[in-house]
C-alpha cells in the first residue's frame, strides 16, 4: 500500500504553529532530525503530523497517537533508510465515560480509564 | 464517538477522508462496543421506565458532570457541580456525590419494583415499601456509597404544620400474619413544608443485599407526627407511583473496581 500513498506524505496538511522546537517541513531529511521531532507518516487519506514533544494529534478513535506510532514502526521496518524510527508515545490518557440503560431499566454508568490519547511525547 | 477530525482550532480537518460505515463493519463495532460494556447484545430496557424518569434524569446530571470534568479538568467540574447546586436544587446537589464520583467506577440507578403500595398494614400503621434489585452487579465490583432517594413535596394542609419524622428501615424478615422485623437505618425530622430532594444512606445495606442477595427484602418508610401519629406518605408530601415521573423515588450506588482484570491483548 506504500505505492499509493500520497507523495506528501511526509508534509504536514495543515499549517503547524509556533513550532520553535522542531524543523521545518523543508529541513526533514532522513538523517536530520531530532528525537521527537519528526514527521509522524500517517496511512493513505489520514493527515501526516508533526510531534514537537508534546504534540497535539488531531485524535479520534482511529486517528492517536499510538495509531501513528504503529504506523511509523511498520514504514520503517519496511524502509529503514528512509524513515526513522517513532519516538512518540502517549503521555497522557484519559478515561472516557458510558451511560445506558440495561435490560432492567437500570442506568448504568460506567468509567473506561485510558482509552483517550491527549497528548504524546518522546520516549 | 466523533467521525471528524478536528485540528487544534476545532475546525474540521479537510484532508480527512469520511466515508459511511458499511453494514457488517457497523455491526461489528456495535459488537465491539458492546463487548467493552460486557454486555451479551443490545439492553432493551422497558418502555415503561422512560429516559424522563427521575433516576434517567439524575444519571445524565452525573454523566455531564463527568464530561465536563474531562473537558475541563477539575476547575470546570467545581463550577459546574455548583451551577447545578444553584439551579437544579438537591438533585446533585453535594460535594459528596462528587467525591462519590470521583471515587467510583461505576454508577448504577435501581428502580422500585414495588408496584403497588400497600400503605396501610393490618395494625393500622402507614408504611410504604421498595424493593430494589442488586442481583446482577459484575463480579468484583465493591459498593462504595449507597442512597435511596425520595422526592418530599410541601405536605398534606392538615399536617402543614407540624414536624415530621421520617425513618427508613431495612425489612428483615417477613411474616405471613403480622408485622415484618425491621431494623432502622436512619430517623430524620422535616418540616411538613420542606420540599425537594432527600437522601439517605444505605451502604451497608447495599453492601449484604450484593454480598447475600436472599436478605434483600426491601426497605420500609414510616413517618409520624410530631405528636406520634403515623401518617400516609403521601399525607407527608412524599412522591410515589402517583406523582411526576421526575420525582420518583429510586436508589443509586457508586461502585469501585476491587480485582484487577486484565485484558488479552488482541
Amino acid at each position: 500500500s506504500t505505492n499509493k500513498r500520497n507523495k506528501n506524505r511526509n508534509r504536514p496538511t495543515q499549517p503547524q504553529e509556533g513550532g520553535s522546537r522542531g524543523p521545518k517541513p523543508a529541513e526533514h531529511t532522513a538523517d536530520h532530525y531530532d528525537a521527537c521531532c519528526d514527521w509522524i507518516i500517517a496511512p493513505e487519506g489520514y493527515a501526516a503530523n508533526y510531534c514537537g514533544g508534546e504534540c497535539v494529534f488531531p485524535l479520534n478513535a482511529h486517528m492517536n497517537a499510538t495509531n501513528h506510532a504503529i504506523v511509523q514502526t511498520l514504514v520503517h521496518l519496511m524502509n529503514p533508510e528512509n524513515v526513522p524510527k517513532p519516538c512518540c508515545a502517549a503521555t497522557k490518557l484519559h478515561a472516557i465515560s458510558v451511560l445506558y440503560f440495561d435490560d432492567n431499566s437500570k442506568v448504568i454508568l460506567k468509567k473506561y480509564k485510558n482509552m483517550v490519547v491527549r497528548a504524546c511525547g518522546c520516549h | 464517538g466523533s467521525n471528524y477530525l478536528f485540528d487544534g482550532n476545532n475546525e474540521v480537518h479537510p484532508s480527512f477522508i469520511h466515508r459511511r460505515l458499511r453494514t457488517h463493519e457497523k455491526r461489528e463495532m456495535q459488537k465491539e462496543i458492546l463487548s467493552i460494556l460486557g454486555l451479551p447484545h443490545r439492553p432493551r430496557p422497558h418502555l415503561s421506565r422512560g429516559k424522563y424518569n427521575s433516576a434517567p434524569l439524575f444519571m445524565l446530571d452525573l454523566y455531564n458532570t463527568i464530561s465536563s470534568e474531562e473537558k475541563n479538568e477539575v476547575e470546570g467540574m467545581l463550577e459546574q457541580y455548583q451551577s447545578l447546586y444553584t439551579t437544579q436544587g438537591p438533585r446533585l446537589a453535594k460535594h459528596q456525590e462528587n467525591a462519590f464520583l470521583n471515587d467510583a467506577d461505576m454508577v448504577m440507578s435501581f428502580v422500585n419494583l414495588v408496584e403497588y403500595d400497600r400503605d396501610l398494614s393490618p395494625h393500622r400503621m402507614h408504611h410504604k415499601e421498595f424493593k430494589f434489585n442488586l442481583s446482577q452487579i459484575p463480579e468484583g465490583e465493591a459498593v462504595t456509597a449507597s442512597e435511596l432517594r425520595l422526592y418530599k413535596e410541601c405536605a398534606n394542609q392538615v399536617v402543614i404544620n407540624e414536624t415530621l419524622l421520617l425513618s427508613v428501615y431495612q425489612v428483615v424478615q417477613e411474616h405471613p400474619n403480622r408485622e415484618a422485623d425491621l431494623f432502622l437505618l436512619e430517623s430524620r425530622r422535616l418540616w411538613a413544608a420542606e420540599e425537594g430532594w432527600l437522601e439517605f444512606d444505605i451502604l451497608a445495606t447495599s453492601n449484604l443485599w450484593v454480598m447475600s442477595p436472599h436478605y434483600n427484602l426491601g426497605l420500609q418508610i414510616r413517618v409520624e407526627t410530631s405528636s406520634g401519629r403515623s401518617i400516609s406518605s403521601k399525607e407527608a408530601g412524599l412522591v410515589g407511583r402517583d406523582g411526576g415521573l421526575e420525582k420518583q423515588p429510586f436508589m443509586v450506588a457508586f461502585f469501585k473496581v476491587s480485582e484487577v482484570h486484565i485484558r488479552t491483548a488482541r
